[in-house]
């Protein structure tokens, strides 16, 4: 982070918002209010800045920072450039009248909560930012880089500002020590409510008779950023990079993957594609493509657009599982004992020769639930109660050990050796299952 | 990778000296940049930005440059901003 050696000497600040953005889709001056509340409430949740509405009155000009929607010259010097460029501005604190002021260009669509126009809270926090004493970021993540990363949250009322930014801000007015943080006065009963947005409701408590995760049977495996979701019917589980679960319960999938048909009850596969961090999700013959936890806009689209024809010169109609193998880049999807490989770095597209047979991928499941793969590039097939591990780069391996999903992923007890009859068995109580077992 | 056009050069070199990366040309002297000048502005920019410093406006960096953004400097000199509150109080 930067700062410019300028901060307020005090620590009650009052802002006002001296104009509304005149473009569409013209948002509500109400909404305009909530959402620079919680901008400012980014900032003073972690130090002990107070900020303040001034009352509408005439206090509204001697405000500390005046926010405003501006186009093109508005005499300050510093001009906008209409839709895109330059987005906004703000003067960094000091004596002086502009000292904190904070300018929109007013030929932004400023949107809140959806991608088709300039999310407006992610701008502001990033503006007040300046408006208090921050210079540019160059670390990731940080809401100080310059350049515009589009929403940060999906809900604002909990949103939480990075380390480096919560670092820079407490080097110049220290951390919040007061017990617990004054939220911003009652902002709802002042305000309207935040403008609606699909925030993950409370899940239900699934039953946990129905969604034994020591069964195993998962429908989808993917890594996501690091994390690991393991999908089953209506539920998944999440596996942070730390290998534990975030919760024995499943999770619902409707209550925090937004956008999915109503009544999902099974995902087909799911990977993270690694070019634009964009999450896939296949059910059936259509796919989703997701940003964060919401999917975009104009999907589903069909899975022909994969172009996917079998061997015997059918239209793949659903698809088993799909992953990037980390040592090479590529996309695999398997369907029906066959697998097609594509290329996504820039567009995406077929590789010549695909489909092949998936036996290609020696000592491990023709038709797995899920595949992922890990940074190391390992390649982790899962079936049933299952994980085979296909070492990085390699398909025919001679030595594929089967393991424990429910052991090794779900935190189950090992289940204890049972002597099968008419199996074959090795020592007293152990037996040996072929691959198909 | 094909080599910037002469206007996105040009243009380049304006986003540098607006974002802080390259000084304003020297009035009195009409000096114009140099070229080492402008390599060592992109190599900044480019590890402002977290992408790879070739020192050349290749193309991640030209669409990079063309990202809707804050339009206050990434570098900002104290000269800069003395000059800038100066400005202020006239």
């Amino acid at each position: 982070y930067a700062t410019v050696g300028l901060r307020w000497k005090k620590s009650d600040l009052t802002w006002s918002i001296q104009n509304y953005p005149s473009l569409y889709p013209f948002l509500k001056p109400d909404d305009v209010k909530s959402i620079m509340i919680y901008a400012f409430k980014a900032w003073s949740d972690v130090t002990n800045l107070n900020f303040q509405a001034a009352p509408p009155t005439s206090e509204q000009d001697r405000a500390d920072i005046k926010i405003s929607f501006a186009r093109s010259l508005h005499d300050d010097g510093y001009p906008f450039d209409g839709k895109g460029g330059t987005l906004a501005h703000a003067f960094f604190p000091g004596e002086y009248e502009v000292a904190g002021d904070t300018h929109f260009d007013d030929e932004e669509s400023w949107t809140y909560g959806d991608d088709s126009g300039t999310d407006l809270f992610a701008v502001a926090v990033h503006e007040f930012g300046h408006a208090l004493g921050l210079s540019h970021s160059s670390t990731s993540p940080s809401i100080m880089r310059p350049y515009y990363q589009g929403a940060v949250a999906v809900d604002i009322r909990s949103y939480i500002l990075p380390d480096d930014d919560r670092y820079a801000i407490q080097s110049l007015y220290g951390k919040k020590i007061s017990p617990s943080a004054p939220s911003p006065k009652n902002p709802t009963s002042q305000l309207p409510k935040p403008p609606n947005t699909p925030h993950p409701k409370v899940p239900l408590k699934p039953d946990p008779s129905i969604q034994n995760r020591c069964e195993g049977g998962f429908d989808a495996v993917a890594n996501i950023r690091g994390e690991v979701f393991f999908f089953k019917g209506p539920y998944f589980w999440r596996i942070q990079r730390s290998r534990s679960l975030v919760s024995l319960q499943p999770a619902l999938i409707k209550n925090f993957w937004i956008g999915l048909p109503p009544g999902t009850n099974k995902i087909d596969a799911v990977y993270e594609r690694k070019s634009d961090s964009r999450i896939i999700f296949f059910i059936g013959s259509q796919y989703w493509v997701f940003k964060d936890t919401v999917a975009m806009s104009g999907y589903p689209r069909p899975l022909s657009d994969w172009g996917m024809i079998s061997h015997d010169g059918k239209e793949v109609k659903s698809v088993e599982a799909a992953f990037i193998w980390a040592h090479n880049g590529k996309t695999y999807i398997f369907s029906g004992g066959e697998f097609w490989r594509f290329s996504e770095a820039e567009q995406r597209h077929q590789d010549a020769g695909y489909p092949r047979f998936s036996s290609l991928w020696k000592g491990v499941p023709s038709n797995p639930d899920d595949i992922i793969t890990e940074e190391e590039g390992d390649a982790y097939f899962f079936k049933n109660n299952s994980y085979w591990v296909v070492k990085s780069g390699e398909m025919d391996q001679d030595s594929v050990t089967r393991r424990s999903t429910a052991v090794d992923w779900m935190r189950c007890p090992e289940p204890t050796p049972t002597t099968l009859p008419g199996n074959p068995r090795g020592r007293e109580g152990e037996c040996n299952c072929g691959i198909s077992g | 990778h094909l080599a910037p056009m002469p206007d996105q050069y040009s243009r380049g070199v304006d986003w540098l000296s607006r974002y802080g990366y390259l000084p304003p040309p020297d009035p009195r002297t009409g000096q114009l940049q140099s070229k080492e000048g402008i390599e060592t502005a992109i190599k900044e920019m480019q590890r402002f930005a977290g992408l790879k410093d070739t020192g050349k406006l290749d193309s991640d960096t030209l669409k990079l440059m063309s990202t809707p953004r804050c339009s206050l400097p990434d570098i900002i000199g104290s000269k800069d901003l003395l000059k800038k509150r100066r400005r202020k109080r006239r």
